[in-house]
């Protein structure tokens, strides 16, 4: 079971909201759901994208990180860099 | 503000209706916004636009109005400015014109926007370190809600790939909404290849400078004057002051630690009431400042007079030749005496230069998209702050300050935007990619004569930003969304295209695909091998907003030894929007390892001039 310490928030980025019917957070639920083990799923999600385009911050561990990118509904899979004020 | 439209012949009032302006909504994702300044105030300002879908959750004690119309935060408590940058951007994009303000009377004048009466949107996302999940957050929220133009003033630093980049990522959802994005190209210049903001569909944003430069002066006691940068606003209550070095005034150093006036070298006992000199640009002020001195004179090894930071206290920064006169001077006598005057601004005449931190080209992940995009003023730029009295303008100074002068590309990128808003006020319905091709072909030349490596379309892109023209193009470089996909086609498999578009875009194959200098972009760059010949192939189409009946002709400005072909020569439009396709060839050989070509296109009808640059380099 990882640690906190071994999570890191990341972004799994989904591209565009789909343009049928479709409940983005539901979606990132079962996505995420598919890769924990053992963690409550609410205490990884940090946040849903879902006004404008799809995806989700989760806090992942490496292996967790590699799952997802595997996915064929995923784009990407990165962890949340820190950027800075220019 | 003060100076940075004006220097750009954007005068008050200049061709603006309020009522159309006010249609306008910049979204501004950055440290928040300090909702109380003059610059923010909503007096004569009608309700938000009907389509405004934004909303005010700028937390505790933070009200928005009518010209503030929207406010969301990811850090901290609130959305309301830690640090001032935030503040600063967003006033600098749209803010009121707001008489008589200045930074303890320096660069006096009107603080406005580009855009005085078009609404603002805050979005928090650095309280200062900016998140990559908060910077999504803040894009998904800003497209949904409405934005018109988006300027972000952050930026990560290192390359990333587009699709693993949340600027890059967010702004390609606003691109698709039709919301062009303003970004700060970066302050790791003069380096090449420093620049990070690298997607077409943004518009990048390089730093320069304008007519005013603020400076200070060094009087030493045998009544040399030497000009410093450093936005000093304090006044020594004393004609002269004893001068030390920092090697001289400390005692469980090194001479070359304490030289450089490491922290905890200086001794406070050895400084008090006098001006210490410093060999360290980065570390002097602070070391100086915590241990008594009166003052200090910095060495800038960077050689940069177009930053200048404001320190705590009275202090300048000399460059190399400068701090060797000071040198010399305590050498040569016993008692070395001297003072610091307050800053005063002076006319420079070779504005405007790119600034020497400002992120250059070329472009890691497409090397064929010359970034970054255009210049615009990003020194020494007064705008509003945040009078918190948790912020001050520099660790250390305690002053509190309505109005701050800050330099960074971070300056530049609301310019841009304000800009931006501008076009967008005359042009409704222009797309991102009509408005920055409009920004980017009405540029003034620039030459980058300050760096001792010039790297010129990387440091500038096409060139300073002229606002007075923008409006007017007279053509355009249209990108549909289809045309960053085909982009995308080159990079990414067809599925990841597709979840990308949200539909079922599909990835020409084989020879089709092309090549990334086939989009239809507003300049015009190549990399190519070293030692080889090279014959370059642009296909590019142009569309005419500018007189129905009109006829342009191509004109090539080029003193290389490449031989540049368009065809056709002369484009004959019969009305508006009409399109027009043209090939452009450009060919040569032998470019050394680590070289450049620069040249131009210029299609001429008589009163517009549509430039773009063309840059052929190698590795």
């Amino acid at each position: 079971k990882a640690t906190s310490e071994d999570r890191e928030v990341s972004i799994v980025y989904l591209g565009s909201l789909p343009h049928e019917v479709y409940s983005p957070l539901s979606h990132h639920h079962s996505i995420l759901q598919r890769v924990i083990q053992g963690s409550s799923l609410e205490s990884l999600l940090v946040r849903s994208y879902k006004r404008s385009f799809n995806g989700f911050a989760a806090k992942l561990t490496d292996q967790e990180r590699e799952k997802l990118a595997n996915m064929k509904e995923v784009v990407s899979v990165f962890p949340s860099r820190t950027y800075q004020l220019q | 503000t003060t100076r940075s439209w004006d220097f750009m012949g954007f005068h008050e009032k200049i061709n603006q209706t309020a009522t159309v302006e006010s249609d306008v909504v910049v979204g501004v994702i950055d440290s928040g916004i300090w909702p109380e300044s003059e610059s923010f105030k909503d007096e004569g300002f009608g309700p938000p636009p009907k389509r405004w879908k934004g909303a005010c959750k700028g937390g505790n004690n933070f009200t928005c109005n009518n010209k503030l119309i929207g406010a969301r935060y990811y850090v901290a408590e609130s959305a309301r400015d830690g640090t001032g940058h935030g503040s600063h951007t967003a006033s600098t994009a749209a803010g009121n014109a707001v008489k008589d303000v200045s930074f303890y009377g320096l660069a006096q004048g009107t603080a406005r926007g580009g855009v005085p009466s078009a609404r603002i949107s805050a979005y928090k996302v650095c309280a200062p370190m900016c998140m990559a999940h908060n910077i999504l957050a803040a894009f998904d929220d800003a497209i949904a809600d409405g934005v018109d133009i988006i300027t972000i003033s952050i930026g990560f630093g290192f390359i990333q790939d587009l699709d693993r980049d949340a600027i890059s990522i967010g702004a390609f959802h606003a691109m698709e909404k039709g919301i062009l994005t303003s970004n700060s190209a970066g302050n790791n210049g003069p380096l090449g290849a420093t620049v990070s903001s690298l997607a077409p569909w943004i518009l990048t944003v390089a730093a320069s400078s304008t007519d005013r430069r603020i400076i200070d002066k060094v009087v030493l006691g045998n009544g040399t004057t030497l000009v410093g940068s450093s936005v000093n606003t304090f006044i020594l209550n004393g004609t002269s002051f004893p001068l030390v070095h920092g090697k001289d005034v400390s005692r469980n150093c090194t001479e070359r630690r304490a030289g450089r006036c490491e922290e905890g070298c200086l001794d406070s006992d050895l400084v008090k009431g006098k001006i210490v000199l410093c060999d360290d640009y980065d570390r002097g002020n602070k070391a100086a400042y915590k241990a008594g001195a009166l003052g200090s004179v910095l060495y800038n090894f960077r050689n940069t007079d177009d930053f200048s930071t404001i320190p705590p206290f009275a202090a300048t920064t000399l460059n190399e030749k400068t701090y060797s006169v000071v040198m010399s001077y305590m050498n040569s006598t016993r008692d070395p005496q001297g003072t610091i005057l307050k800053s005063e601004a002076i006319n420079n005449p070779a504005a405007p230069l790119v600034a020497l931190f400002s992120s250059r080209g070329p472009n890691l992940i497409l090397p064929d998209i010359i970034k970054p995009d255009i210049s615009a003023p990003g020194v020494q730029v007064l705008a509003a702050f945040s009078p918190d009295a948790s912020i001050s303008t520099t660790p250390g100074d305690n002053r509190h300050v309505q109005y701050n002068i800050m330099s960074g590309t971070s300056m530049a990128s609301p310019h841009a935007a304000g800009v931006a808003a501008y076009v967008k006020s005359f042009h409704p319905d222009w797309s991102p990619a009509a408005i920055k091709s409009s920004i980017m072909t009405t540029a003034w030349p620039m030459n980058d004569s300050q760096s001792y490596v010039p790297t010129y379309e990387f440091a500038y892109g096409s060139g300073h930003i002229n606002p007075v023209k923008a409006i007017n193009p007279g053509l355009v470089y249209e990108a549909s969304k289809e045309d960053y996909i085909r982009l995308l086609c080159m990079k990414y498999d067809e599925a990841r295209v597709r979840l990308l578009s949200g539909d079922n875009s599909t990835c020409p194959i084989g020879s089709d695909k092309g090549s990334p200098k086939d989009l239809n972009y507003p300049s015009m760059g190549a990399k190519v091998e070293p030692m080889k010949p090279f014959a370059v192939e642009f296909h590019r189409r142009v569309k005419n907003v500018g007189l129905a009946n009109a006829t342009y002709t191509a004109k090539i400005f080029s003193e290389s030894k490449v031989e540049i072909k368009v065809v056709p020569e002369v484009l004959s439009f019969k009305s508006l929007n009409e399109e027009k396709t043209f090939n452009m060839t450009v060919a040569g050989s032998g470019l050394p390892y680590g070289s450049q070509v620069s040249a131009a296109l210029v299609w001429f009808d008589g009163t517009h001039n549509v430039r773009s640059p063309i840059v052929v380099y190698t590795a």
